[in-house]
């Protein structure tokens, strides 16, 4: 699993938009996934690496979501309701922006990369597949950075939980980001009037992987092989 | 609630409210 050569997207504009501006700041730092050097390479030795690696991510995604302005005005049993729906897809939108621009490689971190033949060894094909496939769809769009933070925010924010108390508080949060991404699209990319939505329009395929994903980490929990950390199984339980 | 006591916790811990 070697580094990738990371090609990034420059952006034109420059962002004045405070929420975005906030975002880009909130985003947190890189996490390693430090693969345990004291076992043999196999399918468990990756699954446990990225189930670790995931249960850290998730706690500076958590502290990353209370940075959203407006987030933490939402009642605590709204946030907790987001976030137990959207947290695969936040965890998985990472991994694409961390992957554009390397071929065919999917970066869990800047440690651990892997490609279709480890992705097919760890059981994850499938999975390896779906991911790629929103890379793919990123990179032929050119995501900057500026646009990713806000995306990820907007799929916290919609994240259409069946137990939100307050619908209309909700709704402002969305209001709120999806505003922020028309401005900053508009700023960054001012020839093209559909991108906003072109960005929207790859949300459901983040969900649909994000689903397929918790249902294959639930199999692996049943399985019961995979060491896993109390924070992942909380949010695999709460599907 | 009582099944998700972590993510309770980490949302509660020393939480910076941010209105813009």
């Amino acid at each position: 699993l070697s580094l990738p050569q990371k090609k990034t997207f420059l952006g034109g504009g420059h962002v004045e938009n405070k929420v975005v501006s906030h975002l880009l700041g909130a985003e947190p730092e890189k996490i390693y996934a430090m693969p345990d050097p004291a076992l043999p390479d196999s399918d468990i030795k990756a699954l446990t690496t990225l189930c670790d690696l995931a249960d850290r991510e998730l706690v500076v995604n958590i502290g990353w979501a209370k940075h959203i302005p407006g987030f933490s005005s939402l009642s605590l049993p709204d946030q907790m309701s987001l976030l137990q729906s959207a947290w695969m897809e936040i965890l998985i939108l990472r991994v694409v922006f961390r992957s554009l621009g390397c071929e065919d490689q999917l970066v869990f971190a800047e440690d651990y990369v892997m490609n279709e033949e480890q992705a097919k060894l760890a059981g994850l094909q499938d999975l390896y597949t779906a991911i790629l496939q929103l890379v793919r769809k990123y990179t032929s769009i050119k995501l900057h950075r500026e646009e990713f933070v806000t995306l990820k925010a907007i799929a916290l924010a919609n994240a259409d939980s069946m137990h939100i108390e307050d619908w209309v508080a909700v709704q402002r949060l969305q209001d709120s980001l999806h505003a922020a991404l028309q401005e900053l699209v508009s700023v960054l990319h001012p020839e093209d009037g559909q991108r906003a939505g072109r960005l929207i329009m790859t949300l459901p395929l983040l969900r649909q992987t994000a689903a397929k994903a918790v249902q294959h980490f639930c199999n692996i929990k049943q399985d019961g092989r995979v060491p896993m950390h109390k924070l992942f199984l909380e949010l695999l339980e709460a599907h | 609630k009582e099944k998700h006591k972590i993510l309770h916790r980490l949302l509660q811990n020393s939480t910076s409210p941010v209105d813009l």
